[in-house]
C-alpha cells in the first residue's frame, strides 16, 4: 500500500458513494447509464471471484464486498426502484461491441491460460472501456448534471492514481503488470476529454453542456 | 506468457 494506491481506492469509493447519494437524494437515475453500471457489475464479479480462493487482507476483502454490493444496488435503483426516471432512449450504446472483442482479447493476451486468470484479464480489459456507454449517453444528451460530473471525475481519477501507484511500485518493489498498466492507460485516456471539460467548466461553477 | 501475478489490487 502506498499513498497513490490509497488515494486511488478512496477516489473509487467516493465515486460510488457520490453516485448513490445523487440517486437516493434526487430519487432519480436521470443521466446515468445503466449499461455502464451493468458492465461495472460484470467487472467486479469477474475480478473478485478470488474472494473465494485467496485471502489478502481485511481491507482488500471489505473493499471488494463493498464494490460488488453497491454496484448491484445501483443496478437495482436504475432498473427497478427508480426505473421511471431512467433514460433508456439515450442509453443506446451497443455493449456487445465491447464484450465480444474484450472477451476475445482476454483469451489471447493473458498472463496464464487458466480459467481464473482469463476471467481476471477479461475484467481488467472490460473495466478500461466500461465507462463508454456513460460517456456516449452524455454526448447524446449533450449535458451532464454537476453531480454526475463529480462522479465521473472521481471515477476517472481512480485509475489515473493507480497509474502513479504502478510507477511507484515499479521503482520501489520491482512490481510490473503489463496487462493492468496498458488497460489502465487506455482507461485513463478515455477520460481525458471529460477531465478537460470538468476543469474548464465544472470547477468554474458551470455545468457540462456540449454544443448540439 | 508471464507468470500470473498475485492480485492484491482492486
Amino acid at each position: 500500500m502506498n499513498i497513490f494506491r490509497l488515494c486511488g481506492d478512496m477516489s473509487h469509493l467516493a465515486a460510488i458513494i457520490i453516485l448513490l447519494l445523487k440517486m437516493w437524494k434526487t430519487r432519480s437515475v436521470a443521466g446515468i447509464s445503466g449499461k455502464s453500471q451493468i458492465l461495472f457489475a460484470t467487472v467486479f464479479t469477474a475480478r473478485y471471484l478470488d474472494l473465494f480462493t485467496s485471502f489478502i487482507s481485511i481491507y482488500n476483502t471489505c473493499m471488494k464486498v463493498f464494490f460488488i454490493g453497491t454496484v448491484y444496488f445501483t443496478i437495482y435503483l436504475i432498473y427497478m426502484k427508480f426505473k421511471a426516471t431512467y433514460d433508456s432512449n439515450h442509453d443506446s450504446f451497443r455493449v456487445e461491441f465491447l464484450i465480444v472483442p474484450v472477451g476475445g482479447l482476454a483469451f489471447l493476451v493473458n498472463h496464464e491460460f487458466a480459467p481464473l486468470e482469463i476471467i481476471w484479464t477479461f475484467s481488467i480489459y472490460l473495466e478500461s472501456v466500461a465507462i463508454l456507454p456513460q460517456l456516449f449517453m452524455i454526448s447524446k444528451t449533450g449535458e451532464a448534471e454537476t453531480i454526475t460530473s463529480h462522479y465521473l471525475f472521481a471515477l476517472g481519477s481512480y485509475r489515473a492514481l493507480y497509474l502513479c501507484n504502478w510507477i511507484y511500485r515499479y521503482y520501489a518493489e520491482g512490481f510490473f503488470d503489463l496487462i493492468a498498466v496498458v488497460a489502465g492507460v487506455v482507461q485513463t485516456i478515455l477520460y481525458c476529454d471529460f477531465f478537460y471539460l470538468y476543469i474548464t467548466k465544472v470547477m468554474k461553477g458551470k455545468k457540462i453542456s456540449l454544443p448540439a | 506468457g508471464d507468470d500470473a501475478v498475485p492480485k492484491d489490487e482492486l
